[in-house]
């Protein structure tokens, strides 16, 4: 059965879309079967395939209520062992239409349970928020990847979501646990970029990855010809970085 | 009366935080009264200056469910004429505690109406969402300035802010309107940044403010201080380009 990944962190933009995608597709070429579910409203991770939000009609909104199946809902993208679970700006609605509903917590596990034998991995890109959405997806995952970028108030709130996480492990999913601490933007020109660096792989130090993703441009360009950075340009730094990520993943996975 | 500022992007890590800090206390050395307001659960306009979350017994979330006053949740800052009303993680329950309860959308207007004619300019520091707490925001305040990180899925983000601002305008609060669009982390070198600064300024050319906020790594060290740039290193481009904003403001602010 696919291994199930929440991609979180409450904090605003660390890299959470971004090491979603490009690590999809880095599974998908290693020959994975891969699911990526954007559970963001502003719908970036499906943006990031050139999927115009606007085009939907139907997405991740439609399978959290119970309208909709999962496999109705499931885009192909241009790698062929990759697919897309899209959102668009409606989803906002969900968080206060499900607020007051039974099993708010476990909406996206249930759109998922029918497709674990289908795939390998499944990413879920979360918003920058610990609400229901977020909530949603650390019930329906048995990992969490948390992109921290290497600045200090990213470092701050990385205490506030690893008891979010210990609190579903104990009340709503006893199979969560952390997968692993990715540093992003990492600039080694920077001395905070070292300082934060060498905290959390001192506070934490069986939990931080390996491969660190270093700050790049053509990351933050790719989006923009609604592809990932590997199909954009992959002998850059940040494509390489996703790839080496990718392999470590996949040997991790085999150990445990 | 104040005049109330919100500083908000549902985007993510586009430098709300440290436009609301930093803005607040240029304001501050020019004189103004100036209070700031943390309404993101994350608290890093607190941390800014110096508080410890964990040291707050109250803060902004007592005031949203009418347990406390503002005036006795307001903390000094270094800066004499300059007053933080703080927050903390417990914020996040106000949401779902918030969902099902009458005016749930002008708690904050509420909190803030007895401090009008205390100060000159009231900046609310948004969470990365279009939730309740953002709703409240925009609610009290009157004007609404938009950092926009010169970045891809910044801009993607942006038209769907602009037309919740108008919602809001159409049913919650007449007065609200955009005050300006602040272009952060702007790096002449990378050319993704000079093509959405164009692209923005062409699209909206009356509310692009003409500072552009550079990227400048002082600006992430400063936090680690507690202390707004303007006190750790008022010779930067980071800081002399946010006292520039202040003057812009002002100025603005004089002519309507
Ligand atoms: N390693 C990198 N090098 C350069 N730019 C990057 C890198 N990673 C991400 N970016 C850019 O930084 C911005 C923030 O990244 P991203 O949107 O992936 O973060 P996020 O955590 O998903 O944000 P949000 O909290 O809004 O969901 C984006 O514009 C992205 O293109
Ligand atoms: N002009 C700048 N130059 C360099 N770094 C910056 C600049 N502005 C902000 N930063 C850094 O970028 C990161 C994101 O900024 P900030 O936290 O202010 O954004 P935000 O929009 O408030 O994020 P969130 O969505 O999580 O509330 C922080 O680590 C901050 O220190
Ligand atoms: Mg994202
Ligand atoms: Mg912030």
């Amino acid at each position: 059965a696919a291994r199930v990944i929440a991609v979180a962190n409450q904090k605003g933009g660390v890299g959470k879309t971004t090491t979603a995608v490009n690590l999809a597709a880095s599974l998908a070429v290693a020959e994975k079967r891969v699911l990526i579910v954007d559970l963001d409203p502003q719908g970036n991770a499906s943006s990031a395939f050139g999927i115009a939000a606007e085009s939907l009609s139907e997405h991740v909104y439609h399978g959290l209520i119970g309208e909709k199946e999962a496999h109705h809902l499931e885009r192909p993208t241009e790698l062929a062992t990759l697919t897309l679970l899209p959102s668009q700006r409606d989803l906002i609605g969900a968080e206060l239409e499900l607020a007051g509903e039974p099993e708010r917590e476990q909406r996206l596990e249930k759109l998922l349970a029918p497709r674990l034998e289908a795939f390998d991995y499944i990413l879920i890109d979360c918003p920058p928020s610990l609400g229901l959405l977020t909530l949603n997806s650390l019930v329906a995952a048995s990992r969490v990847l948390i992109p921290l970028q290497c600045e200090y108030y990213a470092l701050e709130g990385l205490s506030s979501l690893l008891s979010t996480i210990e609190l579903v492990n104990q009340s709503l999913n006893s199979e969560l646990r952390l997968d692993g601490i990715l540093l992003t933007m990492f600039d080694s020109r920077n001395r905070l970029s070292h300082q934060v660096a060498s905290e959390v792989r001192s506070y934490f130090p069986n939990d931080v990855y390996k491969t660190a993703i270093p700050r790049n441009v053509r990351l933050s360009e790719s989006p923009s010809f609604g592809k990932p950075v590997l199909l954009y340009d992959v002998t850059c730094r940040g494509a390489q970085a996703y790839l080496e990520l990718a392999q470590e993943l996949i040997a991790r996975a085999s150990q445990r």
